[in-house]
């Protein structure tokens, strides 16, 4: 990549993560993710996609379209929501935390 | 644009770390970014647009569906439990965010995401594509760094100001009609985090204080958005309507404009022309010559009945180079909604019969309602052609936006310049008269190399 992209692409990859949830104690209900970008380190504050955690809303995926809401405070969602943040370096999947709908994803040769 | 793994890709040092625990504090949407979606996506075309994370055609209940449309303009702020000091230091600089408005259609931008999400983050975690801004409507922003699920969230940057955050991945990909549209819908990240602000203002007392951290918007005064004018070619663009039939057109000189002909199909049709420079100007005109159907260059000329001001006259190339950055303007996808996209690409072939350039192809994403509109060289902003078609593959129907054709300017110019010079339509009309190879290429049919001998 050109040089005009050499700041953008050390943001990008130092701020770049990964940000998945998951229901505590059930682990064969499999997990959530997405992508995230990590606004400050300390505290650790990310800003990710929101639609990992409308499984996890106590009113539904309705309370996302009802008039007027611009926000909905953290504990909108069961307590039994897990999340994980991830960043580069990479990491493994955390032990014991099964990946439910993994993409059946393969590589056919050309 | 294209996927391609970050610098430090190869660099990946070891020990693996495991993810760290981490707690929702919000929710939070742009009413914006929502508003003018539902004005863009909704009502009468709702059927149409799919944001699906999958093909069209794969199993997702309805209620799967409804929800991650719901969440669509949805995002979260997550923190994370405290990272230990080591970490947290040696993460650099922190994040700045482009005011919105201040990045122009057609400047580049860098997707930041994983595909994937968590399923393989040792492969897939924070991968790179690029692209341009192609439209921009308020808060929602559309570019053509092609993007695949699990990106949702990843942060796109602008190369100029450097490394700035533009705007967070809404939907990767976007289906019309069943047809794979090749654009990532984005939601701007300086209303976003105004939106965080507020809401950690009203959450817990103690959430006000984490409004401080989060990343100041860069130059512009605030509330004040830098209008940047973008690439001064992408204004030659002009909205071109012939009855009831739109499709996209680029000004060659101040009263003429040229299209395709299956947009402006009959000559001494009346048609208006909309410039971009201006959101309310119309003009009239008239068709003064579109070729026959049996001609395999599909195009129309257009005169208008007053100057067109402060519209930029492109300058036509001579010479075209294969694999060089190119971008067409034009108004596929959104029509008279919210101006014309900008796609980015490369010239990935130029046609030639006996020497002469007959037909260009490129990789830029091309959609219906382009038809007509101008490819430019990105660098030079020189007029290369005018696009004509897309691919579409009649065995699957399936559709390659990326895979389209256009009119090289230089068949069109000297026929033009004498029109414009002398009103003399000749050689124009010479358009109807071209040689069989050139029908065989527009037929995307081989050239023969010679005519057939006969046997006899």
């Amino acid at each position: 990549m050109g040089r005009q992209w050499g700041p953008a692409m050390r943001v990008a990859e130092q701020t770049g993560c990964v940000v998945s949830a998951s229901r505590a104690g059930q682990p064969e209900a499999g997990s959530w993710s997405c992508s995230g970008v990590i606004l400050s380190r300390r505290p650790g504050l990310v800003l990710c996609h929101g639609g990992i955690f409308t499984p996890f809303l106590r009113a539904g995926s309705g309370a996302l379209t009802a008039a007027g809401t611009a926000f909905l405070p953290g504990d909108s969602c069961g307590e039994d929501l897990r999340l994980h943040v991830q960043w580069g370096p990479t990491a493994a999947s955390p032990v014991g935390r099964p990946e439910r709908g993994r993409p059946a994803l393969c590589t056919p040769q050309c | 644009a294209g996927l391609e793994s970050g610098p430090l890709a190869g660099h990946r040092e070891p020990p693996l770390q495991l993810p760290h625990p981490a707690e929702l504090l919000l929710l939070l949407s742009c009413p914006a970014f929502r508003a003018h979606f539902a004005h863009l996506f909704g009502s009468e075309t709702a059927e149409q647009w799919r944001f699906a994370s999958t093909a069209p055609d794969a199993e997702v209940s309805e209620d799967e569906e409804e929800d991650q449309l719901r969440a669509l303009g949805w995002f979260a702020l997550v923190r994370v439990r405290p990272i230990p000091e080591e970490e947290a230091d040696e993460r650099g600089p922190r994040v700045a965010v482009a005011p919105l408005g201040a990045v122009p259609k057609g400047a580049p931008l860098l997707a930041c995401g994983s595909p994937f999400g968590a399923f393989c983050p040792d492969i897939f975690l924070n991968t790179l594509s690029r692209g341009v801004l192609s439209n921009a409507t308020g808060p929602l922003l559309l570019t053509d760094a092609r993007c695949l699920p699990g990106t949702e969230g990843g942060g796109v940057f602008a190369a100029r100001p450097p490394g700035v955050l533009v705007a967070l991945v809404a939907a990767p990909l976007c289906w019309k009609s069943r047809e794979w549209v090749g654009l990532t819908l984005l939601c701007a990240a300086a209303p976003l985090l105004r939106a965080a602000r507020t809401a950690l203002g009203r959450l817990r007392p103690c959430a006000a204080s984490l409004a401080a951290l989060l990343p100041p918007e860069v130059g512009a005064p605030w509330g004040l958005p830098l209008r940047d004018p973008g690439p001064p070619w992408a204004a030659a663009a002009v909205l071109v309507e012939c009855g009831t039939v739109w499709g996209s057109g680029v000004v060659v000189a101040p009263r003429l404009v040229v299209t395709c002909r299956h947009v402006a199909p009959r000559e001494a049709s009346r048609v208006v022309v909309r410039p971009t420079t201006s959101k309310s100007a119309k003009i009239w005109g008239h068709v003064v010559f579109a070729t026959r159907e049996t001609s395999p260059y599909d195009i129309a000329v257009v005169s208008l009945e007053e100057d067109l001001e402060g519209v930029p006259i492109p300058v036509p190339t001579e010479h075209f180079h294969k694999g060089e950055a190119v971008s067409v303007v034009g108004f596929g996808i959104f029509g008279q909604a919210c101006g014309p996209s900008v796609t980015s690409g490369i010239l990935s072939a130029v046609v030639q019969v006996d020497d002469t350039p007959v037909m260009l192809q490129t990789t830029c994403a091309v959609h219906g309602g382009s038809s007509g509109g101008p490819l430019f060289s990105t660098h030079s902003g020189d007029l290369l052609g005018i696009v004509a078609s897309n691919t579409r593959d009649n065995n699957t129907g399936a559709t390659y936006p990326h895979l389209n054709f256009s009119i090289p300017v230089t068949v069109l110019q000297p026929a033009l310049q004498q029109y414009s010079q002398t009103g003399d339509l000749g050689s124009l009309r010479e358009l109807d008269h071209v040689a069989e190879p050139v029908r065989v290429v527009w037929r995307l049919q081989q050239p023969l190399a010679e005519a057939p001998r006969s046997k006899l």
